[in-house]
């Protein structure tokens, strides 16, 4: 275990956490993307079926049921404080994304294989599941602080993983081909936002798409 | 280096 890898698991338990805390103290669904957080329940489920045949750690199977749960739990507060006479802004075509994430874990797999696949799907899956977030803060146009933390510290988890995979390669000779490069999709798919969020969050003004 | 690995991470 690095330096990177707790700090991206860190990172990646407080983004959930904002987002728990922001839906709970606001009574309100608004700004958030329902079909992005149904997609990482697909993700943990998928990735994470492993828990019943193998072990790891008492920390990677507690941080694996953390992560199941919480987003199971994030979806039925969404539900909750989801309000039918809203607006909706989240109308990206999620089904596209599940689809390409299928086709590319039928590609690229370790073994042809149930479990390999499906872990294989959940880290393409992963790697876009953000965007349809992205598209609801592009159209909404402004955004709550806490909304734009969430999201700042959930890309940061997938990019910390990057310098934890060059360590690993240096010092273990480890290589995820499949995980570095859904990984570095995903920092991509993240480095707009990214760019944004150091413009207006750090430099401390409004936070506003163009 | 190993190619095949154990998915030891989260």
């Amino acid at each position: 275990m690095n330096i990177f890898r707790i700090l991206g698991d860190i990172s990646h338990l407080i983004s959930i956490l904002i987002l728990i805390h922001a839906v709970s103290t606001t009574k309100s669904a608004q700004g958030i993307s329902l079909k992005t957080q149904a997609a990482y329940v697909v993700v943990f489920v998928s990735r994470y079926l492993d828990l019943f045949f193998r072990y790891v750690s008492l920390y990677n199977t507690l941080m694996k049921l953390f992560f199941i749960v919480s987003s199971i739990y994030v979806v039925f507060l969404l539900n909750r404080y989801k309000k039918n006479s809203e607006k909706t802004n989240d109308i990206f075509p999620v089904w596209y994304l599940f689809g390409g994430a299928f086709v590319f874990a039928l590609i690229f797999n370790y073994e042809f294989s149930i479990v390999e696949i499906l872990w294989s799907f959940s880290l393409w899956l992963e790697s876009v599941a953000i965007i349809p977030q992205l598209v609801v803060l592009q159209r909404t146009g402004e955004a709550q602080l806490l909304t734009t933390h969430y999201i700042f510290a959930l890309g940061l988890y997938r990019a910390l993983y990057i310098p934890n995979w060059i360590y690993r390669y240096y010092t273990e000779g480890r290589m995820d081909k499949i995980a570095v490069i859904s990984g570095i999709l995903q920092t991509i798919v993240y480095s707009d936002f990214f760019y944004i969020y150091y413009k207006k969050v750090v430099k401390n003004l409004k936070f506003k798409l163009p | 280096p190993k190619v095949q690995t154990s998915h030891d991470e989260l």
